[in-house]
């Protein structure tokens, strides 16, 4: 049952991976390094 | 932990209150000791009316606990009800009646649970822009001192909380009307500038104390059993996600600030001035400018903390598997 | 004029006393309240005009109800006879719900049930009736809002069924047909009426609650797995949902080539994210304690 659940836990990852993740991951990475940059 | 600090020993209290050296100096209290309890209790009760996409609302409570030589000791907190429609939009809560009779009621009863502790001060929010005493507070708190002695104003910032990652509080007590405080200039405050007139005017009305916190044992326990609840929701939180409201208000801010200083740097340069005042004008300029160039990294650097979680969290578990 | 009233009023009395509630009420619509000779108070006016609708209304007539709850409007203040004020607002209350403006209707009626708070009967009637017309009112923000009130309620949970499916509705959960059935009791005739796409008032609320709940359960499905979990076809699921998201009452987008339905999650896709990352820790946790259990 362990290793069952072990199983079940590597089939979570990866957590998140859709175009649609992606394409917020990077706006939310943009617009951060943008406010850093318009910080500096 | 510390259990020792939960006994209470009122004959002490009251021959503490009997002498009252506070009276003779102004700064006798330089310390606070805050249960975990009271400071968990107060964030809550703070952060309880900071909802995305809204106004978040001011709160305010009473602290209860008792006196340790130069420090003062709150063991708990409990919140005031403050009537829906209550002005609390500016930098000050004022309670209703409604609160004052609560208040006097609540300190009544707590006698007959045991709760021996009284109310040793007071607290409130000021959501989204720091922790310090404006007119209305300082008013407020100078009253209370001057009848209520031994009272302490307690603020909370809980919306900064959520983007600093700890619980921004701060403790002041005021001094009496008139007294000429040379304090050196506070610590440097990232104020917005819709509340900057009302943080300078008083800035010399109020001292802040060292804060530190303790838990019993108990505590730690109940805590403890909490700790896969939080390193859960540490892992899976997105302070930028959940705080974008707050890095916008900072964002315009220091953008009206810097047009601020734009404006007086401008003014300064074409209108004629004389030597001495140039340079005069050229320290007050630098002083705007590197105020506003602190709040930026200030911004700054909350915010790439945010996006450095984001990054870990990719790499942790998005990453395809080995 | 005297003359006539009172025998239009004892007439009226009478035939009140044989449920003639038509002929009451066109008794008392003869007694000229506006001719210049007789200066009437605006209660008695009132409360002419408020038994006049209530007299239709006892007769399933709510156009002339609705007639003669409209000429009180300019009548109604805030210094009027309470126990007058209470039937004029019961009487928009149940007009509301005769034109099934059932949001509106069930927002009266909860308000009602709290004016009368003290007398129990009457108040349990009343709250009835608005946790029946927020049943059937229109699946959306505005309804989540008063089932949320509802269900707070201390009143409501001697409510019997109907308290039953109030919860299930504000936790979003899918109703099960059986649990409908119990409401049918608690229903007035034309809450059974068929509507013009087959459709009886009660069914049709609970095919859009189902379809918000699944909105909730799904990121995504087809329309004859949807029309399956509706218990309807897939082209009705279809409709309702289009309908449904047209009037911003539900997020999502349909594509119907591939005959599916995407469920806007509002939430969003980062949100989403975190919610994974917490189950994978979460699972990480449990797997640690089996480990600990087996291996102290």
């Amino acid at each position: 049952a362990l290793l069952r659940m072990i199983l079940s836990l590597c089939h979570k990852l990866p957590a998140m991976d859709s175009e649609k993740f992606n394409l917020s991951y990077q706006n939310e990475y943009h617009d951060t390094l943008l406010i850093s940059y318009l910080g500096t | 932990v510390d259990d020792d600090i939960y006994k209470h020993d009122p004959i002490t209290q009251q021959q503490i209150l009997t002498a009252r050296p506070w009276k003779s100096d102004n700064k006798h209290f330089k310390d606070v000791r805050m249960s975990a309890l009271a400071l968990l209790k107060i964030q809550m009760h703070a952060g309880s009316e900071v909802k995305p996409g809204m106004v978040p609302l001011e709160v305010m409570g009473m602290l209860q606990g008792k006196l340790d030589g130069n420090t003062i000791i709150v063991t708990d907190s409990f919140a005031l009800p403050i009537p829906a429609g209550t002005d609390r939009g500016a930098a000050h809560v004022n309670p209703g009646q409604e609160a004052f009779e609560y208040m006097v009621q609540y300190t009544e009863l707590i006698k007959d649970v045991g709760k021996a502790e009284n109310v040793v001060g007071w607290y409130h929010s000021h959501p989204g822009y720091g922790c310090w005493l404006s007119g209305i507070d300082v008013s407020t708190q100078r009253t209370q001192q001057q009848f209520s002695d031994p009272f302490l104003a307690v603020v909370v910032d809980p919306v900064r909380s959520i983007g600093a990652g700890k619980v921004e509080i701060g403790a002041f007590r005021t001094f009496p009307e008139g007294y000429a405080n040379n304090a050196t200039a506070s610590e440097w405050q990232s104020v917005p500038s819709d509340r900057i007139e009302d943080f300078g005017v008083h800035a010399n009305c109020y001292y802040q104390l060292e804060m530190s916190f303790y838990k019993s044992s108990l505590d730690a326990k109940l805590l403890d059993l909490q700790w896969r609840k939080y390193w859960v929701n540490t892992l899976a939180a997105s302070p930028l996600t959940n705080n974008r409201d707050y890095i916008t208000s900072q964002i315009s801010d220091v953008a009206e600030k810097m047009e601020k200083a734009e404006g007086e740097m401008g003014h300064g340069r074409y209108a004629g001035m004389n030597l001495v005042q140039a340079d005069k004008r050229k320290k007050e300029e630098d002083s705007q400018l590197s105020k506003v160039t602190r709040d930026t990294n200030k911004v700054t650097i909350e915010v790439l903390h945010g996006l450095s979680r984001q990054v870990l969290k990719a790499a942790l578990f998005n990453a395809p598997a080995p | 004029q005297e003359e006539s009233t009172a025998i239009r009023e004892k007439l009226a009395d009478l035939y009140q006393e044989e449920e003639n509630w038509k002929q009451c009420a066109m008794t008392l619509i003869g007694i000229p309240l506006d001719s210049g000779s007789r200066a009437l108070n605006e209660e008695y006016k009132l409360g002419h005009y408020v038994r006049i609708a209530q007299l239709f209304l006892e007769d399933d007539d709510h156009i002339q109800a609705e007639t003669y709850i409209n000429k009180c409007l300019p009548l109604v203040h805030s210094g009027i006879d309470p126990v007058l004020n209470l039937k004029y607002k019961a009487c928009f209350a149940r007009i509301q719900d005769c034109q099934r403006k059932f949001f509106e209707a069930a927002t009266r009626y909860y308000e009602l049930s709290q004016l009368v708070a003290d007398d129990e009967q009457t108040a349990e009637l009343a709250l009835q009736s608005a946790t029946v017309c927020t049943i059937l009112s229109p699946a959306g923000p505005k309804r989540s809002r008063l089932l949320a009130t509802l269900h707070k309620d201390e009143r409501t949970n001697k409510l019997g069924p109907l308290y039953n499916v109030l919860e299930k509705m504000h936790m979003d959960r899918i109703l099960r047909p059986e649990e409908v059935n119990q409401l049918r009791e608690y229903l007035k005739p034309h809450h059974e009426a068929i509507l013009a796409d087959g459709q009886t008032v009660l069914e049709r609320a609970v095919t859009q609650h189902n379809l918000l709940a699944a909105s909730n359960l799904y990121y995504n499905i087809t329309f004859g797995e949807l029309g399956a979990l509706l218990g309807i076809s897939a082209e009705k699921a279809e409709q309702i949902a289009s309908r449904m998201i047209a009037e911003e009452r539900m997020q999502g987008s349909i594509d119907q080539i591939e005959s599916l339905i995407q469920f806007q999650n509002v939430s969003g896709v980062m949100t989403q994210w975190d919610e994974q990352i917490s189950s994978a820790c979460s699972f990480v946790s449990r797997i640690c304690d089996e480990v600990i259990k087996k291996h102290p």
